[in-house]
């Protein structure tokens, strides 16, 4: 998945398998990501467990989770606030579209959290303050989590070196032939590049990512992905001035480039 | 480092001081050194080297020592939990504490916000 941190980091990651979003002493967020098709390394967010400890006299701890083709608007155990504390409605899911948008308002710690369902995969954003961010127990990880570190460089992707190779989903369904199941749709280059500005006029990464997205899968659900998430920094972020980014984080080691698969 | 926040929430919650207390004051005090001790460890990381800090840790400890303060326990004192409403409606009479601009910054500048996002493939 494309990642955005707490630093304006933007990278994209293989990450498979359960990896931590979030852990301080607030707020714990993990994400499952599973290949986006049989073998290849792009993978996207399957499966989100969100966990809101328990807070003075505002909230219990309570959990939220989602999974493909499941977005509740309440809690692990049914309810939509913090529990039967005082001040337990500083914790709140609103459902904005049935199935496929809701909202966390966790008013105790100043944040804000979006999660869609968007095709089969799920999206996540969050607003946080930075106190609330740099909130980590000592002896904990020390902070070791996506959103604020980014992803190890092992698990990036190098997008201009996946960009040069003639990796395609056209030229990937030719070479793999009729015994894989089909993909939806086939894009070359300037096929994805056309498809993604019909949503993302502006060519940040946002639209890059869409682009990486529709050459990977095929599935023309990712452009919307790309928009949302760029809808949700626009409600999310602070900085009106830094929405749009164009230059991609690169951490990238010689000899660890991502190639192809 | 938000270590004056922590001290003078603590000077708040004992602003009759420790001396001379019953049973029922004593525990009350107690219970304000593990709210202090909890607001010191959430500030450990930004407040390396300060030596506000580093004096409020130690002289958290002692008075814990000299009080007889256990360090598990409640960090708020109890309250009359009202009875529960059956909308979602905000109630009004929550702990200031539930809301986060008006407890942690009520003396100072808005807090800044940070952005995560996690989408696409």
């Amino acid at each position: 998945p494309h990642l955005r941190t707490f630093l304006d980091s933007f990278q994209t990651c293989k990450v498979p398998g359960a990896w931590p979003l979030i852990d301080n002493s607030y707020l714990n967020v993990q994400v499952t990501n599973t290949p986006v098709r049989p073998g290849s390394m792009a993978t996207a967010t399957s499966k989100l467990t969100i966990i809101f400890k328990s807070f003075q006299e505002c909230v219990e701890q309570k959990v939220y989770q989602a999974e493909m083709d499941e977005l509740p608007a309440a809690f692990a155990d049914g309810s939509k606030n913090g529990g039967d504390k005082h001040g337990a409605n500083s914790l709140k899911i609103t459902e904005k579209v049935s199935g496929q948008h809701i909202e966390i308002q966790a008013k105790y710690i100043g944040t804000t959290i979006v999660v869609r369902q968007v095709g089969r995969y799920l999206t996540f954003a969050v607003r946080m303050p930075e106190e609330v961010v740099e909130a980590v127990e000592d002896g904990d990880n020390q902070g070791l989590y996506l959103c604020l570190r980014g992803c190890p460089v092992n698990q990036q992707i190098d997008f201009q070196a996946f960009h040069s190779t003639t990796q395609t989903t056209e030229n990937w369904a030719r070479r793999k032939g009729p015994s894989v199941p089909s993909l939806p749709e086939a894009f070359t280059y300037e096929s994805a590049m056309a498809k993604c500005r019909e949503k993302l006029p502006v060519e940040d990464l946002y639209f890059q990512s869409c682009v990486f997205d529709l050459l990977t899968t095929g599935d023309v659900n990712f452009t919307l992905a790309a928009y949302y998430a760029f809808e949700d920094v626009k409600m999310l972020h602070s900085s009106k001035d830094k929405l749009h980014l164009y230059e991609r984080t690169q951490a990238l080691e010689p000899g660890n480039m991502a190639t192809s698969e | 480092c938000r270590i004056m926040k922590c001290n003078s929430e603590f000077l708040a919650a004992t602003s009759s001081g420790p001396h001379h207390l019953g049973i029922e004051e004593a525990s009350e005090f107690c219970t304000a050194l593990r709210a202090y001790a909890h607001c010191t460890h959430h500030t450990a990381r930004t407040c390396r080297g300060d030596l506000f800090y580093h004096s409020a840790v130690h002289g958290i400890d002692d008075l814990m020592a000299q009080h007889n303060c256990s360090k598990e326990g409640p960090t708020s004192p109890p309250r009359v939990r009202p009875p529960p409403r059956a909308d979602s409606q905000e109630r009004s009479d929550s702990p200031e504490i539930c809301h986060y601009e008006r407890s942690f910054h009520k003396h100072s500048p808005p807090p800044n916000y940070t952005h995560c996002g996690l989408f696409g493939d």
